[in-house]
């Protein structure tokens, strides 16, 4: 540090909608997405706060506070989560707030810090803005995890080349007229085809980072309409608990739809 | 005459929070 008359550190003025808030929060959501282990990829809604501060002996601290949107691309879909549609309100969205710390130096921003939290829109929004969407239902709820195996063994069922573990319930929704539970959950490739399975169920072991994305409805009388994409390889850094027993089930962080993740670079 | 005295400086607080690209939650 250069020795001289002391000079405070004032921090600058920027406009949340200016375009170097814009780039520093673009590269924070960025980050978020690729970092995430588990739920659904978020996308920029609106930058509530930006603080930019000196940092000696050179660069620039920018503090930003985030309000996101939950997308419906899964952390497993491989499309960038600018090319993601965000959920419409009517769909129970869950809304992410973080608050984000990245360093600018020679004109390039590299993440310090970040905490967010997630939280699904109150039930009574909903119902304000439309009384007849269904609700998200807890992911531990037993007709949810029905549903997800009903959901998961016709699948299965139907495609013997291949042989889908269940990764983590995403979103869950139990309607009324028709009674029926609406899911989504992320499914990982296994090294069986359907006839191995059928022997030795336990053996069929994560393949080569191949995961893929399932919705189904089931009705309460059985009938049950489900699809999968499943994706090319990936270098996701899922961890496996790997318990023996169907469903798999790999870092499911919680059984609601709130998280909060801290993490300081 | 009577000198004015010189305008204390405004801090000028930044435009936040920014644009809301989706919906308002």
């Amino acid at each position: 540090i250069p020795v001289g008359p002391f000079q405070p550190l004032l921090s600058r003025v920027i406009d949340c909608d200016d375009p170097e808030s814009e780039e520093a929060a673009a590269i924070a959501v960025d980050y978020i997405n690729s970092h995430n282990l588990h739920g659904y990829k978020f996308a920029l809604n609106s930058i509530e706060k930006i603080k930019v501060l000196p940092r000696r002996p050179t660069g620039e601290l920018f503090l930003l506070e985030l309000d996101l949107l939950q997308t419906e691309c899964h952390i497993v879909n491989p499309l960038p989560a600018e090319n993601c549609t965000v959920r419409p309100i009517t769909d129970h969205v869950v809304e992410g707030e973080c608050d984000v710390k990245l360093l600018k130096l020679d004109g390039s921003f590299s993440m310090l810090s970040r905490k967010c939290h997630s939280k699904p829109d109150s039930a009574e929004d909903i119902i304000q803005i439309c009384p007849d969407c269904p609700l998200l239902a807890v992911l531990n709820d037993t007709r949810v995890i029905n549903a997800v195996n009903l959901a998961l063994a016709q699948y299965n069922g139907e495609h013997e080349d291949v042989y889908l573990r269940l990764v983590e319930i995403g979103r869950a929704q139990i309607l009324h007229l028709p009674d029926s539970v609406s899911v989504e959950f992320a499914v990982v490739v296994t090294n069986c085809s359907g006839k191995d399975a059928q022997e030795h169920v336990d053996g069929c072991l994560p393949e080569d980072q191949r995961f893929g994305f399932c919705k189904a409805s089931v009705l309460t009388e059985g009938n049950i309409t489900v699809s999968c994409e499943v994706y090319g390889h990936q270098t996701l850094c899922l961890k496996f608990s790997i318990t023996g027993v169907a469903p798999l089930v790999i870092a499911i962080a919680g059984v609601t739809h709130d998280h909060l993740t801290k993490e300081h670079l | 005459p009577v000198a004015t005295p010189p305008a204390a400086p405004v801090a000028k607080l930044p435009l936040c929070p920014g644009r809301i690209r989706h919906y308002q939650v």
